[in-house]
C-alpha cells in the first residue's frame, strides 16, 4: 500500500531518529520508537542522554533543534561508551 | 572532556602516521598540510612527536574511503558523518578514515579537511569525544570555525594532558607513561609454557598478571599485552604479591603480600596503607593470602588460603559467617590451592601453575581448563 506523503515522512524522520540514537548513544536496537509510555521509555531517555550531551534543552522531545542537531554533520565515533 | 572506555593510549611518545591515498577534492599537498598541522596542534601540548613514513605499517594510517571500506561502520554519503577514527593500539587502532563522499576543501566552503583531521586524529591519540561545545573533541562539525584561528580549547589540553602530560615534564613525572619494559634475560616471558603468576586483578577494564618485579597488562582491545615494572606503577607496591584484586564499585584494586596489604586508585597508592590482613577479619593462623577475588555481582570477596577459602561481604565490610570452606566443595575441578584468580566474562579464572581453569559460578562447573597465558595469545 503507498503511503500518503506525510505518513511517509514521519516513518522515514522516525526511522533517522531511531538509527541516530542506535548509532551514538546505544539505543537498543529492538527497541520500537513507536510505542508510547507513561515513563517515555528508552527512545525519551536517550533523547534526553542526546540532548544532555550536546548541550541543547534537555526535553525528551524530539523539537526541531534536536532534530536539526541530528542533521549537522558529524565525527561517526559514537558519543558514549559501551 | 572523555577518554574511550579502557583509557588506551600510546605507550610510546613518538608516532608514525602515514597517509595511505587521497582525496581527489584537493591537491596532495593540501592534504599533506592538513594532516600535519592537525598533529601539530596535538604536538603542542604533549610530549608527542610524529614523523611522516611512506610505506610497511604505521601507528597512524589514514585513508579517504566511501560506503563500505573494509572495517564494518560503511560511510554513509555526502553529509552527517563525515570520518571516523580508532583508539590507540594495533593494526586498525590508532587509524583515521574520512568520508570521501564530503566535498574537502582548504576554506570553509565545503568540508574543511584540517578542522575534521584535527578532530579525528585526537582520536587516534585516546580522546573520546567532549561534551563541550567550545572543544575540538566536540563530536558536531561546526562550519563556522575559521581554520585559521584554530586553537585547542582548555578542555582539550586538559584531556590530552591526562593521557599523556605536558610537553615540559620530564619522562620521570608520573603523568608521563612510563615506557614499556624491554625484555631481558632475567625477565619472564610471557609466552614461556611453564609461566606462573603471583596474582592476577582486573583494572579499570584491563587485567594485570603480577609476576615477581613486572606486571604484563592486557587490554581486551588489543592483543598485546604491555609489560612494565610493578615500581613504574605503584613505587610504594612490593614485589613478589600473593594476591590482588578489583573492588569495582570502589575503583580500588587491593594487593596483599605476608600479612599486609595495601589500595591503589589507578596510580595512586591509598592513604592509611598497609594494613594488616587480620584487620579483614582472618584468624591469627592466616599468614598470607594465596588468591582472591571480587564478584562484581555479589559485591563479595572470596580470599583463597591452602586448600580453604574466606567469603567477605565489601557492603558490611565484615567476614561471612560458616567460613573458611575447602575449596573443593564449592569450586569443584578446581585444583587444591591456587596461586591466582580473577573475574571477566561471568566466569572465575583459576590459576595453578601452568594451568587455568574457567569455572562457572552458576553452574558450579570447570568448563574449560586452559594454558595460563591464552591471554596473550602465544
Amino acid at each position: 500500500y503507498p503511503l500518503n506523503g506525510a505518513a511517509r515522512k514521519e516513518g522515514s524522520t522516525t526511522d533517522f531518529v531511531q538509527q541516530y540514537l542506535e548509532r551514538y548513544y546505544n539505543l537498543a536496537k529492538d527497541t520500537k520508537a513507536f510505542v508510547r509510555r507513561r515513563d517515555g521509555g528508552p527512545v525519551v531517555d536517550k533523547l534526553r542522554e542526546m540532548q544532555k550531551f550536546l548541550g541543547l534543552e534537555v526535553t525528551g522531545k524530539l523539537d526541531s533543534d534536536t532534530l536539526d542537531m541530528m542533521h549537522k554533520p558529524r565525527c561517526g565515533v559514537p558519543d558514549v561508551g559501551d | 572532556f572523555a577518554t574511550f572506555p579502557g583509557m588506551p593510549k600510546w605507550r610510546k611518545t613518538h608516532l608514525t602516521y602515514r597517509v595511505m591515498n587521497y582525496t581527489l577534492d584537493l591537491p596532495r599537498d593540501a592534504v599533506d598540510s592538513a594532516i600535519e598541522k592537525a598533529l601539530s596542534l596535538w604536538e603542542e601540548v604533549t610530549p608527542l612527536t610524529f614523523s611522516r613514513t611512506d610505506e610497511g605499517e604505521a601507528d597512524i594510517k589514514i585513508l579517504f574511503a566511501v560506503r563500505d571500506h573494509g572495517d564494518f561502520i560503511p560511510f554513509d554519503g555526502p553529509g552527517k558523518v563525515l570520518g571516523h577514527a580508532y583508539p590507540p593500539g594495533p593494526g586498525i587502532y590508532g587509524d583515521a578514515h574520512f568520508d570521501d563522499d564530503e566535498q574537502w576543501t582548504r576554506d570553509t566552503s565545503g568540508t574543511n579537511l584540517f578542522l575534521v583531521a584535527a578532530h579525528e586524529l585526537g582520536h587516534s591519540l585516546g580522546l573520546f569525544h567532549s561534551a563541550d561545545p567550545r572543544a575540538l573533541m566536540y563530536p558536531v562539525y561546526n562550519a563556522h570555525t575559521d581554520p585559521a584561528r584554530l586553537r585547542l580549547s582548555q578542555d582539550d589540553v586538559a584531556g590530552i594532558q591526562s593521557l599523556y602530560g605536558s610537553p615540559s615534564v620530564s619522562p620521570d613525572d608520573p603523568a608521563v607513561p612510563p615506557e614499556p619494559v624491554p625484555p631481558g634475560p632475567e625477565t619472564p616471558a610471557a609466552c614461556d609454557p611453564n609461566l606462573s603468576f603471583d596474582a592476577i586483578s582486573t583494572l579499570r577494564g584491563e587485567i594485570l598478571f603480577f609476576k615477581d618485579r613486572h606486571f604484563w597488562r592486557k587490554s581486551l582491545r588489543t592483543l598485546e599485552p604491555g609489560f612494565y615494572l610493578i615500581s613504574s606503577f605503584w613505587p610504594s607496591l612490593p614485589s613478589g604479591l600473593d594476591a590482588a584484586y578489583e573492588d569495582t564499585s570502589k575503583d580500588i584494586v587491593f594487593v596483599f603480600k605476608g600479612n599486609q596489604f595495601w589500595a591503589v586508585k589507578g596510580t595512586e597508592a591509598q592513604a592509611g596503607y598497609p594494613k594488616s590482613i587480620h584487620t579483614l577479619g582472618f584468624p591469627s593462623t592466616v599468614r598470607k593470602i594465596d588468591a582472591a577475588v571480587f564478584d562484581k555481582e555479589k559485591k563479595k570477596t572470596y580470599f583463597f588460603v591452602g586448600d580453604k577459602y574466606w567469603r567477605f561481604d565489601e557492603n558490611s565490610q565484615s567476614m561471612e559467617q560458616g567460613f573458611p570452606r575447602l575449596i573443593v566443595d564449592d569450586f569443584p575441578g578446581v585444583e587444591l590451592k591456587v596461586d591466582a584468580v580473577f573475574q571477566e566474562f561471568g566466569f572465575f579464572y583459576f590459576f595453578r601453575g601452568s594451568l587455568q581453569f574457567e569455572f562457572d559460578p552458576d553452574a558450579r562447573m570447570v568448563t574449560r581448563t586452559l594454558k595460563n597465558n591464552n591471554w596473550f595469545y602465544c
